[in-house]
């Protein structure tokens, strides 16, 4: 499903170059479960940047279900990310004028979905991340994790086959962080989402199947994760 | 040091009211270390801002230093938050405009200290934090775990006396993480600073002397932390 090849990608700063990924290769089957892990700064959130077609590389080849993602025009490209892909930020990128409700139905609203199913829809995902007596609040109206819940409902609203999750339980307690990360493994083994998660929390790194340690920009470390 | 006396506060939407605090009651004395946990959503983050005069209660008393807050003109409340408290914001509050040097110093200008007397203590919270290689870049061009970090140095870099950190690790690895929390334990033992720590991270919680647990606006528990 996907295969990345020999990325890099560079910032330019003045006479200073910051190589954030320096040649990364790996391939993700479809259905598969994997945790990205690393040094704060070490490239993971630009990796998945790439993988969700949010950003290109400076070089290197980045091929989803078999097709060139950097041959593929901008509107092809911003479909399919729109309906295949969830992709659940860091600093959750909500929009601050709109309410919970409409934050997490904008997925669909680009899809061209009824007014009517996106009501179920959203309801149902606000619903699965605890969040229904906080549906009309805008996210300054909000606590820090409940705006990580509403990133997260807005990445399943649209039920993508892929979900990319960077750090999607850092401002969650215990319990209510288990439940998002038991919602993505019931998903993944029930429905065949491709699920990939960034995590700095090592108990969550444990719920996947491969593991993959970036440091500084490469790969260090590709395997599966051995049971506890 | 610190008086909370049946703190409560309400926001109103419309014709719902959300009573995020429920009567609180605590006294922290100076020099303390103690962590605040509870479920997200529970009032932690409203009870921080509280405790760093950055909003006021609905109702209930705040006594700072034997002074009733609430009754501090503007001026003195925005003085002495300045020069007393470092606050490190669960959503960071960087200035995009400001590259890392700038943001960190913020504080020392509002003081009014000398240009070249910021410099030098900017630097060595930049240090502190392991950020000294990316001083010159904007919070844009900055990973979660450094943009976290940059809000850390610039609390510290007034050297206040009481450090308020809501959700201070949430963002970086094992490694960096720890490295924060030994850094606020050592200003805690060595130089006798008041610290409140709200964390999701049980661990984090455990290095406190003392863990008040907040859950649905309501002190559940206030003790002394056993030692593990
Ligand atoms: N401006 C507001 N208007 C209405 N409700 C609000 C507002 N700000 C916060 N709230 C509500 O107050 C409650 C407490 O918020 P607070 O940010 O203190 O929670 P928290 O304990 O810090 O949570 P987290 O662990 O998720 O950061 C939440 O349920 C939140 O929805
Ligand atoms: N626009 C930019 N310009 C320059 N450097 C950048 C830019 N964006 C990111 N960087 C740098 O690229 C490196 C990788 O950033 P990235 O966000 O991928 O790290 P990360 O592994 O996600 O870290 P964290 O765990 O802290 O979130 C960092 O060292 C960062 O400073
Ligand atoms: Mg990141
Ligand atoms: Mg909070």
């Amino acid at each position: 499903l996907i295969e990345m090849q020999d990325i890099r990608r560079e910032y330019h700063m003045g006479d200073q170059t910051v190589h954030a990924l320096r040649g990364v290769e790996f391939s993700v089957e479809r259905g598969e479960s994997l945790s990205i892990v690393g040094p704060s700064g070490s490239g993971k959130s630009t990796l998945m940047n790439m993988l969700g077609c949010l950003d290109t590389p400076t070089s290197g080849a980045y091929r989803l279900n078999g097709v060139d993602v950097g041959s593929l025009s901008k509107n092809a490209l911003a479909e399919f990310r729109n309906r295949q892909i969830g992709f659940i930020f860091q600093s959750f990128h909500l929009l601050p004028r709109f309410n919970v409700m409409e934050n997490v139905g904008l997925p669909m609203l680009y899809a061209g979905v009824s007014a009517v199913k996106r009501k179920e829809a959203v309801e149902e995902a606000i619903r699965l991340v605890g969040l229904s007596d906080r549906a009309k609040h805008k996210p300054n109206e909000l606590s820090g994790g409940q705006r990580q819940r509403v990133a997260i409902a807005r990445a399943l609203v649209n039920k993508p086959s892929i979900l990319l999750a960077d750090e999607p339980t850092g401002n969650l307690d215990q319990k209510v962080g288990w439940e998002i990360i038991h919602l993505f493994q019931r998903l993944n083994e029930e429905q065949g989402v491709t699920l990939i998660v960034v995590t700095h929390d090592m108990e969550v790194a444990k719920t996947t199947r491969r593991r993959i340690e970036i440091v500084d920009g490469l790969i260090r470390r590709d395997a599966v994760n051995e049971r506890a």
